[in-house]
């Protein structure tokens, strides 16, 4: 799974 | 974050302020797709919904605001402050056959089965296609400005160099977001044609005009 933190790009 | 990354996100804000600079100044949005600006309202709104709850760092909180206000002000320029200048005969492309096939497309492939990881799906697949009604309006009209041009140029250039950042990230930290990947090479093949276009006639100082 894709953590939130991963979103860290715009 | 890394030098491609940072230049791509640097190229979207150029692309965005080229265009709220051109609104402005020449107070008209003839030749600018105000479906395309929408959906880009659309996608930003959709997927920065984790602006107040996920802080990452300074400098991604306030890119995210910057990319939401803009693309809002650019929507309201566009339907309501210069709305007399808006050419919505050219501007005809259906969005519903774009939003409801992406919408549906947010349920089935997704990495988590939540709403924000839906929305987020949904915005990457939405930012993919989302030039399409403007690429359509330039083809209906034959032409572009020239300064409309160089906001597609450093549009397309930004999701270009995102491909460049995501092999980076791959091979030096070992990530990849597939989703994001897939979704950042359609978009970028998308701009292929115009990229043609924009280098051929337009840095030849030449107008760009598609073959009617």
């Amino acid at each position: 799974e894709k953590s939130q933190m991963d979103k860290d790009e715009l | 974050m890394n030098v491609f990354r940072l230049i791509g996100d640097l190229s979207h804000l150029l692309a965005i302020l080229i265009l709220l600079w051109k609104i402005w100044k020449t107070r008209s949005c003839s030749g600018i797709s105000g479906k395309s600006q929408f959906l880009f309202a659309l996608v930003f709104t959709t997927r920065y919904l984790d602006l107040f709850t996920n802080f990452i760092s300074p400098y991604n909180t306030f890119m995210k605001i910057v990319y939401i206000v803009c693309s809002c002000v650019t929507v309201y320029f566009i339907y309501v402050k210069f709305k007399a200048t808006y050419d919505s005969n050219h501007d005809t492309f259906r969005v519903e056959f774009l939003v409801v096939p992406v919408g549906g497309l947010a349920f089935l492939v997704n990495h988590d089965f939540t709403p924000l990881e839906i929305l987020w799906t949904f915005s990457i697949y939405l930012e993919s296609v989302a030039i399409l009604p403007q690429l359509f309006m330039i083809s209906k009209t034959g032409e572009a400005e020239t300064i409309t041009s160089h906001y597609l140029f450093a549009l397309g250039a930004y999701r270009a160099l995102y491909i460049v950042n995501w092999v980076y990230r791959y091979y030096f930290e070992g990530f990849f977001d597939l989703i994001a990947i897939v979704a950042g090479c359609v978009q970028t093949i998308l701009y292929c044609d115009f990229f043609y276009l924009y280098i051929t006639k337009v840095l030849q100082g030449k107008k760009l005009s598609l073959p009617a």
